[in-house]
Parts: structure tokens; sequence; C-alpha cells
């Protein structure tokens, strides 16, 4: 059964399934331990001693002690937390990066982050819609969100400003040491996120090609010597004990984007992800109408109507044809396509009658190829060379009668003149 | 009553050989 029809073979809106976007993928990272080999220390809690110093060696070259960036989408498993761990840090701030490139447009519903080091005091995330070109603020969290980032902490959304990027003091605490999580909902608080289906804006809101992550500030505990949140923020980059960032699972909650017109993406012949379109739709996000299919213009799905691509009405007499959306708001924004290049004799929107010189066989249904027949009208007898589209009838000189106008009517005779073929008899 | 069809050959087409069809 396709999901993307009813039982009856009706369109209707499909969508992929909802997936961790990110996992398997390459995470592009700034920094990474290991090359040379270092040495870091973290605090750990535990329930004897609140707070132990761990040291521990990052050897990139050595599985058991390397930390790369894979780590980070990994499979994430409790009984063996992986952790991607950046090179040692001795300012703040310091920004280290994470970039992760789904190849293909998805519309996401969270980004999170869970860590293996203290969460960082200050994060950025941001978005790309066109494969890393250009990069929007995505969310901000940080405990002085007006200092690192010039904005309001927990401004108010409303219908107004949807498409705006928050910053939050929240799941900026020091505790848990480890472990603790950052996750950011796309559409949690904006209100048009209960109607989405009729939001553009939250459509293009939660659009990505691309997620990055930018920690700027780490977060010390003071057994370590941090000046923790009270550092100010802003300020020349300070010294700092050697510390680092380390995270054990990142996620992009979402599904692949295809408007409604495909239950499931697949790799191309290139090995690109692309979506299996139905609904005569194609393109990577099944963002237009497949060709001859353009009798409306192309629409997302929603949950009440497929909106799938209907094909032009060429009565089998064209390949090709265009939208014209006057003619589609004159139809009451039923129809609005126009046929290109009728062959078999035929012209017309929907090569619907028969071009001139041509007349309709109504012995044939009109998408006959030889619907249409030619006039035929007789060179001397006839007034012209069109016939009467329905009938075939040519137009008679005067005296001459028959559909092609080749014989002289009753009470006439054939003269010598081919002006006045016909005479009448005297 | 049916009427004969024009017939091509009787016409004088001496003044208006561009109305005379090539195979007449």
């Amino acid at each position: 059964l396709d999901p993307c029809y009813d039982d009856n073979g009706a369109a209707r809106r499909c969508i992929p399934e909802f997936i961790n976007a990110a996992f398997g993928k390459e995470v592009q990272v700034s920094s990474t331990c290991g090359r040379p080999p270092s040495r870091s220390c973290s605090i750990v809690e535990r329930e004897e001693k609140p707070t132990v110093r761990t040291c521990q060696i990052c050897d990139a070259s050595d599985p058991r002690r390397a930390h790369p960036a894979s780590y980070l989408t990994d499979l994430n498993s409790a009984h063996n937390l992986t952790c991607w761990q950046s090179e040692n840090l001795h300012t703040s701030p310091h920004n280290v990066t994470l970039t992760l490139s789904l190849g293909k447009k998805f519309e996401i519903t969270y980004v999170s982050l869970q860590f293996c080091s203290p969460r960082p005091e200050s994060l950025a995330i941001f978005k790309s819609m066109d494969y890393g070109k250009s990069w929007t603020p995505y969310q901000f969290y940080s405990s002085q969100c007006r200092r690192m980032y010039n904005r309001p902490n927990k401004a108010v959304i409303t219908k107004q400003n949807e498409q705006e990027a928050l910053c939050t003091d929240g799941h900026t605490e020091l505790h848990p040491l480890s472990g603790g999580l950052i996750a950011f909902s796309t559409l949690d608080g904006r209100p048009s996120g209960k109607d989405f289906d009729n939001s553009p804006v939250l459509q293009d809101w939660v659009t990505v090609t691309d997620i990055r992550v930018v920690f700027s500030r780490p977060q010390l505990p003071r057994e370590l010597g941090g000046a923790g949140r009270e550092e100010e923020a802003g300020a020349a980059p300070a010294t700092m004990p050697p510390y680092f960032y380390a995270v054990g699972d990142f996620q992009v909650g979402g599904r692949c984007k295809c408007n409604g017109h495909a239950s499931r993406c697949l790799k191309d012949k290139e090995g690109k992800l692309v979506c299996d379109c139905k609904h005569n739709t194609e393109g990577p996000e099944c963002d237009r109408c497949k060709p001859f299919h353009y009798d409306r213009p192309w629409q997302r799905a929603s949950a009440r109507e497929a909106n799938e691509c209907l094909p032009c009405n060429c009565n089998l007499h064209a390949r090709r044809c265009r939208f014209n959306m006057e003619l589609y708001k004159l139809s009451g924004r039923k129809s609005g396509g126009v046929c290109m290049n009728c062959r078999h004799n035929t012209a017309g929107r929907h090569c619907h009658y028969c071009k001139e010189g041509f007349y309709r066989d109504l012995a044939r249904p009109i998408t006959h190829r030889r619907a249409c027949k030619a006039c035929d009208c007789h060179p001397v007898g006839a007034a012209g060379k069109t016939c009467n589209q329905t009938t075939g009838q040519c137009p008679c000189k005067d005296g001459v009668t028959g559909i092609t106008c080749n014989r002289c009517a009753k009470g006439y005779q054939q003269s010598r003149s081919p002006v006045a073929p016909c005479i009448k008899i005297p | 009553e049916v009427m004969p069809t024009l017939d091509m050959t009787l016409f004088d087409w001496t003044d208006y050989e561009d109305m005379k069809p090539a195979d007449t």
C-alpha cells in the first residue's frame, strides 16, 4: 500500500518517517583533542566525595583513548557512551564549532546535545537553508543573553516575529557536570505551531539543510578555578585553567522535507538524498509539478487536501503545456493549463477543436488522431479554403453546392469561367 | 437529381492562370 494514496487511489498527504537526521552523518568540528596526545582533567561528582578531579589522556591515534567527531552521531548507548572532545581550551570566550550537513532539506522539530562535560555557559545554534552558503540564528543559550548575543532573555514570540531566534538562560546551569542536555524545540512557544499546515513562515522556520552549533563560553567548576557565570561576557579573553567541551550525542530530529508529496527519501544515482515524489510532483523536495502537469499551480499537501499536480487536458494531441494564472482565476481556480503545439490538426487551449482548414469528423472522438479532417474545398467551386469546423461545409461560390463546393446547384450549369463556375440556366 | 462534379477541363484558364490547379 502506498501511503500517498487511499484505498480508492485518491491522493492524500504523505510524509517520510520521523528520524534523527544527524545519525551516522559526519560533523565538521573546529577542534578535536588527541593530535598530539594531551591530558585533560574534569570534575566528577560521587556520593562519598561531591567533587573528584579525574584526568585522562586523549590520543587520536589510539582508538581506546580517541574522542573523534564521529562519536557525536554514532549509536547513543548508555552502556557505552562515546564522546567527542575538543582540545584543551585556555581562554574564555573560546568558540568551538560543530557543523552538520544533512545533504538535503529537512523539516526539523528539535536539536539536542547531550554533554559529557558541563554544558557551555553560552551556546548558539544556527541554521542554513542553502547548504551552508548563508546562516541564520536559530537559538541562543546564555546566562547573559544581552551581553553575549545582544538579545533579551526569554523574549516573547508573537505571530509577528515567529522567525526570530530567542535567547534563554535555561539549560546553562553548571550541573550536572556530565550528561546535561540542551534541547531546542523549533516550534515550542511559536503561536502558529498549532496551525503549522497554514503557516508558510513556520514551514520555512523548520526547514534546514545544515545546523551549526557554536560553543562560546565554557563553564568551569570553581574546583577547577573557574570564575563561573559571573565572568564578564564581552571582556577580553581571560586566561583559564585547561578545559574542554565534550558531547556524547548530537541529534537533529525531523523529517526529510517533501512537502507532503512523498512518504520516503531515497539516494539517487549520485548518492544524494531525494524525495520519492508522488502526486505528479518532482524535484528534490517534490517542490514542482512534473512536466505536462500544470493544470493548477504547485502546492504543498495539507492534512485536508493532497493538492496533487494535475495533468493538462490536451485530448492526446500535445505533449507540452504551460500554466496560465489568468485562465486559472477565470475558471474559478480549477484549470489553468494551456496546451502547446497541438498536433493532428487540432487547436485551442485543450487541442479541443480543429485548426483552420480542417473540420471535426464526428464519427470519431476528439481524442482520435484523425478527429480532424481536411476541408478539401474545391479550388474553383469554393470561395475559400476554410470550411465550417463542425460540419465541414466549404463556402461556395454563387450557384455552387456540395460539402466541398464541387457541383453546380439545381437550375445552374457549368460555365467556362473559373471565377463564376456555375451560371443560371436561362 | 445529383449534379455532376465540376469538370476542370471545361474551364478557360486564359485569364486565370494563377487560379489553375497544378494537376489540371
